[in-house]
């Protein structure tokens, strides 16, 4: 039994955090992998930002 | 016994053999005809009937697509809905536990003399509070305890499995998704869950539902390894919808021992049936969807909390 989650992520660069950069601008961050290949969650956890 | 032979007198009787040999001519005629047709038939007419898929893989694929795969979950199913006699629940449940690592102490309902079969066992629900969600606001929460087999960017439309095997994402979910296409920047993710047989939702979003009958291989990663496009041929309920950025999937994929799934807000989904298969195979798609738009008109489709329990699988 397996499940699979596709799903459209923050247009961020990949593991873009959010906040102000060098520019005075707000970056809205993009999406952070909380996870690898093999890691044991559950449920509840967060598997990224 | 030559004596006997010699003594014995032979007539010879004009068996209607004229009548026989014309007989099975005629029914090896009708044979041919009837196959010829059904080739024909299959050919020409209908373009969108669902051809099975043969699924090609080492020997052991071929091995396990001619197993009666369907018949044995169902009667697995039927296994596990027998009752297991009373004296006899604890110390079961008790090895069901060792043997799957199951944590006893996290089960809402203490007494193991509760649950009547192992079916309703695979289903037991957890003590509030056992699995907290995280505070973060912008997490995306973990749908099931598992193993996580495989994550990435889908790019042009591949979703890579495990071992660099890839499929369609158009495959798995079926085309022309019901919000904007996803876009290239859009990570997949592919999960293995062990039990208890929960789902959650893990964002605020909305969904519609896609039944894709299928085949019931098992989805161990042993078999994510050597059958390409598992995912694609198995037995699955593609769950489309809308998060704050954009489109969201989630579909859980059917096992030979497990077979159903259930979405408690999908109370006419039917898996792992022959009735199932016939709603699927009907439909030009090859799966038989359902909107949720009347649960809510200002979502076109049906909301989904953070953290709510939507359903799981079920054995047999």
């Amino acid at each position: 039994s397996t499940v699979v989650l596709v799903f459209e992520a923050p247009e961020g660069e990949m593991g873009e955090k959010e906040g102000w950069d060098g520019e005075g601008q707000w970056r809205k961050g993009g999406w952070n992998w909380g996870v690898r290949n093999g890691q044991r969650v559950k449920v509840g956890e967060a598997l990224g930002t | 016994l030559g004596r006997a032979l010699r003594s014995t007198k032979i007539r010879w009787y004009p068996i209607p053999a004229a009548l026989g040999i014309g007989f099975l001519g005629l029914a090896q005629l009708y044979k041919i005809n009837e196959r010829e047709k059904k080739a024909r038939r299959e050919e020409e007419g209908e373009p969108y009937r669902r051809k099975r898929i043969r699924p090609t893989g080492p020997w052991q694929v071929q091995v396990m697509s001619t197993l009666p795969l369907k018949a044995m979950s169902r009667l697995w199913g039927r296994f596990n809905e027998l009752v297991i006699p009373y004296y006899l629940r604890v110390p079961g449940f008790k090895l069901y536990s060792w043997i799957f690592g199951v944590n006893l102490s996290e089960v809402s309902e203490p007494d193991l003399h509760a649950y009547p079969n192992l079916a309703a066992f695979f289903s037991r629900t957890l003590r509030p509070g056992v699995r907290p969600l995280d505070p973060n606001p912008s997490a995306l929460l973990s749908p099931a305890d598992g193993r996580v087999l495989s994550f990435g960017l889908i790019d042009g439309g591949e979703v890579e499995q495990v071992k660099g095997m890839t499929y369609s994402l158009d495959a798995l979910l079926g085309t022309s998704h019901p919000s904007s296409a996803p876009n290239l920047s859009s990570p997949s993710h592919l999960f293995a869950r062990e039990t208890p047989a929960h789902h959650h939702q893990h964002v605020e979003s909305e969904a519609l539902r896609r039944h894709f009958a299928g085949e019931l291989y098992s989805v161990s990663p042993y078999l994510q390894r050597t059958l390409p496009g598992l995912f694609t041929l198995n037995e699955r309920v593609a769950l489309l919808g809308r998060w704050r950025h954009g489109f969201f999937s989630m579909t859980p994929v059917g096992a030979t021992n497990v077979g159903s799934i259930v979405i408690n807000f999908d109370a006419e989904l039917r898996t792992n049936s022959l009735l199932s298969d016939k709603a699927a195979d009907k439909s030009p798609n090859g799966y038989a969807e359902a909107t949720y738009g009347a649960a809510s008109r200002v979502l076109h489709g049906r909301a989904l909390g953070r953290g709510e329990e939507m359903g799981g699988f079920r054995l047999g």
